[in-house]
């Protein structure tokens, strides 16, 4: 089916035709190469990564140098001598300059040559597959392969940072779910240098794999390198769009690439020891070289990118396509993002298109916030909330943060075990992400020690204003209560920019809005006091419209005319050029001109929470709240709802269970909400609520219902019933005796077969064994009590048969 | 060892000033091997020692501590083990 086109003409910048629509590579695993050329509609390809919508355009990473961390890289590989690069290749083991693996039986040191060839093997040369950036150069340092030390990796991630653009690492601490650990402090100044002053100041782009302990339930905040706001963190998705089993979830994750997922999902294809290739490359190590061949892409568009232009790219070009996540949601700078993908998956031609006609971003601010040393204790099954009012360091013009990149949290938590914490941070525009879950198998009494906790969710929103740290402890375990965790110390640190990041590419037109009249206008001075509104620059005249610049806002009409305001007034908002700009029609309050940048509406309207455009009414998936006029999300799973907490309808799959909405899982499952997933009843269940024997709803074959128990035999106290139901069939449970009958055979109070000790069986019914065995030889009271009911005849009233218990039952 | 313990190796990373002379010096002066700078990392180096054992979980006393009195020492430390897992 594929049509030849030659690959050399990709080789120079070129913009695709419907004609080249089609490449064919003659590589022995082309074909296979699915995550490349997704888009041929085969195999229910849903979204790919545009590879080939760059190549398109020219770019196949010449140029770029990429080099993996890892364990050698076998560099006379048929598919990757022709891009080896040995100045971009060391090896830390050895310390000599060769890469070369350590070839043993169990091939164990093949990973880097697996990363590598995803990178850069060569296209078209008959071998095996095609790289990603084809073109690039390829290196490898050689630091796995035995003792790793912090200055081990410090030399890995300080190697010829003028040389070499990119480095991919696809390691780490343990993804064991109950490891704490990143870089010391050696590494820790590879990276900042490498921002700093590698690429000529242009700074290192460190590419990190997220973490595979998804089965361990791992949770990437807990490594300190793909934690870093240096590196970028690659998740993975399967071709399906849903999250492969390794996949570790965490606020720090960037982007994501394609890996392998089920055994349904097609794999990965890359080179492998032994000029060999292979497809079990697998997990999160698989992502991050397809994501360092992206970027090698996007860097040979551009080769002046910053180490955070590109992030900036990758943030605004990741795009949540058919990933499936449940917790995808909208910051308020309009981005999607979740934490098990970050901003979604890549897409290469994009970021190419972006890098062509990029300018950089605005100079980093770092704005460290006071820290907030009140300790305060977490009590198990509670929350520790802590509010922090932020500034974003606008007293500081050097530091003064209005625009978020990175936000770290910096932390320190004494606690008796590390795994049963989660913590949450919400910004000031609300957007909540999970700094840290729950792990299973952290037991761990060490907490956390200054721990920088970074999410990327708040990317591009508003520095300034309160931010809502919460720590929940919810105790997985039996654990000692006599020391309960403390919440020590918190700060806020926060990364971004002072001006609006993408304001500059228009510099020109805003100075030329911005400077003051022209000499023709000034021809008359005036020298009488100016408005107050008016800056040092002084005036033309007595008002607010005669200043020459404004001391707070201008306003400006449609005939030209201007006016300085101390504040913008409705319908209006001030951009960072301290003008009041119109806001969209149907808000009353906004910040930018879109109509998804309102913060209120006019009367009639609500706002759409998420979205920020105002609508008549609200839609499907939202509910009115009166009281802030905002039409507000239902909750997660619900198509339909009156309020956050009552849904009425549910999302196709879902079923409403009370109020809210549940997974619909198939008989002989139930639906952990812990989990989310549909997860299988005890054995001795066919359907079931929970876990466990207690919890079955209708029995297995052979068992038989007791109460909410299914059982093999009727236990003490129980009898068996068999009911014929209404379609003939017969049906067996367990019911319980009458509360006279210690066992039975049937219901009520004639079908004991056994008594409670006190109780004497008598005719099928338990009796009360009374002291009064004989009414002429009983003790004096009794007996002449038992005289007096005999004398009377009152033994025939069943009612008082039992106050002289044998006499009167069996004489009467 | 226990599973959380330090596992001290025969390397040291030292930032010396003065210069690739001085740290040659040093080393020389100290019994160590110097294997050169780390990385791109300036000032800053890598001591190997022969005679230590390769692999412990004390960490060495002796010439380890006397080096860091020069006065072109500034800061020295016996590199540890990090357990690190390819993805």
């Amino acid at each position: 089916d594929y049509q030849l086109v030659p690959p050399l003409s990709l080789t120079s910048p070129a913009h695709s035709s419907p004609a080249q629509n089609n490449i064919f590579y003659n590589d022995a695993k082309w074909s296979s190469m699915w995550y490349i050329h997704c888009n041929d509609n085969v195999h229910n390809c849903q979204s790919d990564m545009n590879i080939m919508g760059a190549w398109k355009r020219g770019y196949t990473g010449k140029n770029v140098v990429v080099t993996i961390l890892d364990d050698g890289i076998e560099r006379n590989h048929p598919d990757l001598f022709q891009n080896y690069d040995p100045q971009a290749s060391f090896d830390v083991n050895g310390n000599d300059m060769d890469p070369m693996p350590r070839y043993d039986a169990t091939n164990e040191n093949k990973h880097g040559t697996r990363c590598a060839g995803e990178v850069a093997a060569a296209a078209n040369n008959s071998h095996c597959i095609v790289g990603i950036a084809y073109n690039a150069k390829i290196g490898g340092v050689r630091m796995l392969d035995g003792d790793v030390t912090d200055m081990v990796e410090a030399k890995s991630l300080s190697l010829q940072p003028q040389h070499i653009d990119i480095y991919s690492a696809s390691w780490g601490p343990d993804d064991d779910g109950k490891t704490v650990d990143g870089p010391a402090s050696l590494a820790r100044q590879a990276f900042e240098n490498g921002i700093r002053m590698g690429r000529k100041g242009r700074g290192s782009i460190f590419v990190w794999a997220s973490g595979n302990g998804g089965r361990s339930r791992d949770h990437c905040s807990c490594d300190g390198y793909t934690n870093s706001i240096y590196t970028i963190s690659i998740s993975s998705t399967a071709e399906s769009g849903r999250k492969p089993w390794y996949l570790e979830e965490c606020s720090s994750t960037l982007t994501t690439t394609y890996s392998s997922g089920e055994n349904y999902d097609r794999k990965i294809i890359t080179t492998d020891l032994r000029h060999r290739c292979t497809d079990s490359h697998t997990g999160t190590s698989a992502s991050a070289p397809m994501a360092a061949a992206i970027i090698a892409l996007a860097l040979e568009a551009n080769a002046r990118l910053s180490w955070r232009d590109v992030q900036h790219i990758i943030v605004k070009t990741s795009r949540a396509g058919h990933l499936s996540a449940p917790d995808w949601k909208t910051n308020a700078a309009g981005y999607n993002v979740s934490h098990l993908y970050g901003f979604g998956l890549m897409d290469a031609e994009a970021m190419v298109m972006e890098a062509e006609r990029w300018t950089h971003v605005p100079s980093q601010h770092v704005c460290v916030e006071t820290a907030d040393r009140q300790i305060r204790t977490i009590r198990p099954e509670h929350v520790v909330r802590s509010v922090y009012k932020a500034t974003g360091c606008n007293d500081n013009p050097n530091h003064h943060v209005i625009y978020l990149e990175h936000v770290v949290v910096r932390i320190t938590i004494t606690h008796p075990r590390r795994g049963d914490l989660s913590i949450n941070l919400t910004s000031p525009s609300g957007t909540k992400s999970q700094l840290l879950a729950n792990r299973l198998f952290d037991h761990s009494m060490e907490g956390f020690k200054n721990w920088e906790f970074m999410t990327t969710h708040c990317w591009g929103e508003k520095a300034a204003g309160d931010w809502v740290l919460e720590i929940y402890d919810s105790p997985s375990q039996l654990r000692s209560q006599k020391v309960p965790g403390k919440l020590k110390e918190w700060s806020l640190v926060l990364y971004g920019t002072s001006v609006h990041p993408y304001s500059l590419r228009s510099e020109k037109t805003r100075s030329a809005e911005m400077v003051g009249p022209t000499e023709e206008e000034l021809t008359e001075e005036y020298i009488g006091p100016c408005d107050s509104e008016c800056n040092e620059n002084g005036c033309e005249g007595p008002g607010p419209h005669n200043c020459i610049n404004c001391l707070h806002y201008f306003l400006k009409f449609k005939n030209n005319t201007r006016m300085c305001v101390s504040e913008c007034p409705s319908g209006f908002f001030r951009d960072d050029r301290k003008r009041c700009k119109k806001c969209s029609s149907l808000c009353e309050t906004c910040v930018g001109s879109r109509s998804d940048q309102c913060t209120t509406c006019r009367t009639g309207f609500h706002l759409n929470e998420g979205f920020n455009t105002c609508v008549a009414s609200c839609g499907d998936g939202f509910y009115l709240d009166l009281d802030s006029n905002i039409c507000r999300r239902c909750p997660e799973n619900c198509k339909k709802c009156t309020s956050f907490n009552i849904c009425t309808e549910c999302k196709p799959g879902m079923s409403l269970q009370g109020n809210k909405c549940q997974m619909t899982c198939d008989p002989g499952t139930y639906y952990n909400g812990h989990r989310r997933t549909c997860e299988p009843c005890h054995r001795a269940c066919a359907t079931c609520a929970g876990t466990g024997i207690e919890a079955c709803s209708k029995c297995a074959e052979g068992y038989l219902l007791e109460d909410w128990r299914c059982v093999l035999t009727c236990s003490t106290g129980y009898y068996l019933s068999e009911q014929t139901s209404d379609s003939g069939q017969l049906q067996r449970s367990c019911k319980k005796c009458d509360h006279s009958c210690y066992e039975c055979l049937g219901p009520g109070e004639r079908n004991c077969s056994s008594c409670v000790s006190g109780y004497n069986l008598e005719a099928g019914a338990c009796v009360v064994s009374t002291i009064c065995k004989d009414a002429n030889e009983e003790s004096w009271a009794e007996g002449s009590f038992c005289v007096l009911v005999k004398k009377n005849n009152l033994c025939q009233r069943k009612v008082l048969q039992q106050l002289c218990c044998r006499t009167c039952s069996q004489k009467g | 060892p226990p599973c959380n313990a330090r596992i001290y190796t025969n390397h040291w990373a030292v930032r010396i000033a003065g210069g690739p002379d001085v740290a040659e010096r040093i080393a020389d002066k100290y019994g160590y091997r110097n294997m050169g700078q780390i990385g791109d990392l300036k000032d800053h180096y890598h001591f190997f020692h022969s005679r230590t054992i390769k692999r412990s979980t004390l960490s060495s006393r002796g010439r380890h501590s006397f080096i860091s009195m020069e006065p072109k020492v500034e800061w020295i430390q016996q590199q540890v083990v990090k357990r690190r897992i390819k993805r």
